[in-house]
């Protein structure tokens, strides 16, 4: 995160690759599922043996001593339908949940997050200097209208995407926070309403973000988690 | 710290089943752990293999054959392994391959070896015993000779020959990095005998066989698993993490980026094999020159990695990353991927189109957007059914035919054939110039359920 400030997150994982690195985020929906983006995958069908979820901690590698720590085996991947971009990702065993980890809700399908609402990124990904990178990090920033942000970006953010705007400019997502959440206060839940997809740049001054909207694919999310 | 079983390789899930005339010369250890069963059949000269049953119980089975066409199968076994000493497997010789025990029983030019036994048709002095191995007409250097292993032969005018039995650094080539490297060398390049890949010590290590079944991280092999220069092996030496092992290069193939799976404007899989000119990350920082050290240093030198098309800054996947990616410019970020690059378009064209959301669909489309074909909806293979003409008896959910049982909003599905993937969308686009808004404002929302989070811990904490 570009412009964040260490702060919580425990729905926010970090998903592992085999040598244990962290290569991108994702949120926690359920107790065995993640969803992400699929950007951060080779293909649907990739072998995912040695892949982990670790959640439940604010430190991107954290000492095996770390109490809150779990990490646990990806079984499966779920490629979204195509314009979609994301994956859902089974855990071979649920997560406990507790303190440090918790699932974010689902919105409501087809629910629009009204403009100017307050939202917040987390990712352990690439700070480009501006904050501690050893540590999670999130940063707020309103949601934008789609009919503002297609100013930005001449027309081209669909009905599927969403945006938001950083209070300041260099604020955003960057390298390695992919897949990770787009999180929403609505009264004293959290919502997960944009999964963080990769932009031309990062945490670029005057630049909104964009997202994708989650509440269009709440149907397939379901449905995968039922079927 | 050497294993035992650093003298075995092993055949996971297959069992070495005798026959009839072997029976009676296998030997039943019950009860003994991996180590201590290859520890007894290292240090028996009649032991050349043990199956290792875990199942109904741990059994040791030591056997004094290994794997023959004519007189004993391999057979598949979930509860047991087999492990063969290398000595009698081997297709290759280490050092002068005086402890050679395989099969070869002809000579360089071709004649065929006398007999050790035998005298005829020429005398010689050396008598077979167990410990030098002087077995039948095979192949043997029991004095060490410097041309390895060699026999007599049956013409009478030539008395003996050297068998010509390649050594194992010399066997199989590498090319390019040598991470498709299968070879039998488990020596490093300073003589230090490698540490099995299934093991943890004497160094704890990530590359569990399980984990990477595409990299064959066999027994104790020399094998190249993250993209080094050249295969290498963790050692037996506590003191010795790793090192690098000493295989031969292949001659230099002089095809360069003309394989047709190469890929300029789009990239398949995980991009190995893209090509183009993309030299930018997502984020648009310049990629650092492949052969340069300057900002960050690194090993993907060009002359090293041939095969991988390390040209100007272009992105490249030269490590089996998940997709093409660079050393930046920026001193600060050293790798970033190149995920603006498209992945390539599926080659399955749509064969139909459906209306809305293709709840009314008929058609006869019956794979998915990958090309997988679809399970018939009435039968509960591969996939157990909750969606099927009983649940949804007016759906007409016939055959294995695409269809919106449920109005999915994202189009025709199927549970598909393929036993990792319970359904997918299919290979239907929506008509042309149909657009239906997808989404609809509501404005009161409740959620009781999950996305709650203890905002105490965290202030306090940050303060």
């Amino acid at each position: 995160i570009v412009g964040g400030t260490p702060g919580n997150s425990p729905w926010t994982v970090s998903l592992r690759d085999r040598r244990g690195n962290h290569f991108c985020g994702g949120s926690l929906v359920s107790s065995k599922w993640v969803i992400s983006t699929k950007q951060c995958f080779s293909s649907c069908y990739v072998d995912l043996a040695g892949y982990t979820a670790m959640m439940g901690t604010l430190y991107k590698n954290p000492q095996d001593g770390d109490p809150g720590r779990q990490s646990i085996r990806l079984t499966k991947i779920v490629c979204g339908p195509s314009e979609s971009h994301l994956v859902m990702l089974q855990l071979e065993t649920p997560v406990e949940i507790n303190e440090r980890v918790s699932q974010i809700c689902l919105p409501p399908e087809h629910y629009i997050v009204p403009a100017g609402t307050i939202c917040e990124i987390a990712g352990w990904g690439e700070t480009k200097g501006t904050a501690d990178e050893a540590v999670l990090n999130v940063a707020q920033m309103p949601v934008l209208e789609n009919a503002d942000c297609n100013k930005y970006f001449r027309g081209r953010v669909k009905e599927n995407e969403m945006c938001t705007n950083p209070f300041h400019g260099g604020v955003g997502a960057c390298e390695r926070d992919y897949g990770g959440p787009l999180a929403c206060q609505n009264s004293d839940c959290w919502v997960l309403e944009g999964v963080i997809i990769p932009m031309r740049r990062c945490g670029h001054p005057g630049q909104p973000n964009i997202f994708i909207r989650v509440s269009v694919y709440v149907d397939w999310i379901k449905k995968v988690m039922e079927l | 710290h050497r294993s035992h079983l650093n003298d075995f390789q092993r055949s996971e899930g297959r069992e070495l089943v005798p026959n009839e005339w072997h029976k009676d010369r296998m030997q039943l250890l019950p009860g003994l752990t991996l180590e201590e069963c290859a520890k007894r059949c290292s240090q028996n000269l009649e032991c050349r293999a043990f199956n290792y049953e875990t199942r109904p119980s741990v059994t040791c089975k030591q056997l004094p054959w290994v794997r023959d066409e004519n007189t004993a199968d391999v057979k598949r076994n979930v509860n047991c392994d087999l492990y063969e000493k290398k000595d009698y497997v081997r297709r290759c010789i280490v050092g002068d391959g005086k402890t050679y025990r395989g099969k070869v029983s002809q000579t360089q030019s071709g004649l065929t070896c006398q007999q050790w036994w035998s005298k005829f048709p020429h005398d010689h002095r050396w008598t077979p015993s167990a410990e030098n191995g002087l077995e039948l007409n095979y192949c043997r250097n029991p004095d060490g000779d410097a041309i390895g292993p060699w026999c007599y032969t049956t013409e009478p005018e030539r008395r003996f020959e050297t068998c010509n039995i390649p050594r194992c650094e010399d066997e199989v080539c590498i090319t390019c990095n040598g991470e498709d490297y299968r070879g039998q060398v488990d020596h490093t390049e300073t003589g230090l005998e490698c540490q099995r890949w299934d093991q943890q010590y004497p160094h704890q290590h990530i590359y569990q066989p399980e984990k990477y079944p595409d990299k064959s991280l066999d027994d104790n092999y020399c094998r190249n698993p993250d993209a080094s220069p050249v295969p290498w092996c963790y050692t037996t030496d506590p003191k010795v993490e790793r090192q690098n092992c000493k295989i031969r290069k292949c001659e230099k193939v002089p095809l360069k980026n003309s394989r047709s799976s190469y890929t300029t404007h789009c990239f398949r899989g995980r991009g190995e094999d893209y090509r183009g000119k993309i030299n930018e990350t997502t984020s648009g920082v310049p990629c650092q020159r492949w052969d340069a050290q300057s900002p960050h240093q690194h090993p993907f030198v060009p002359q090293t990695y041939e095969c991988k098309g390390l040209e100007e800054n272009y992105c490249r996947n030269p490590d089996g990353s998940e997709a093409p990616w660079c050393f930046t410019s920026l001193s600060e970020m050293r790798t970033a991927l190149c995920l603006q690059i498209k992945r390539c378009p599926d080659d399955i064209e749509a064969e139909d189109c459906y209306h809305e959301n293709g709840k009314n669909y008929h058609g006869m489309v019956r794979k998915t957007r990958k090309g997988i074909i679809c399970q018939k909806w009435n039968v509960n293979t591969p996939h157990k059914t909750k969606i099927n003409p009983t649940t949804y008896p007016g759906a007409n959910l016939t055959e294995n035919y695409c269809r919106n049982p449920d109005a999915d909003l994202h189009g025709p599905w199927c549970y598909t054939t393929d036993p990792k993937t319970e359904f997918d969308y299919c290979a239907i686009k929506q008509c042309a110039g149909e657009f239906v808004s997808i989404i609809t404002p509501i404005k009161k929302v409740e959620f009781n359920e999950c996305g709650k989070r203890e905002e105490r811990m965290s202030h306090s904490r940050l303060r």
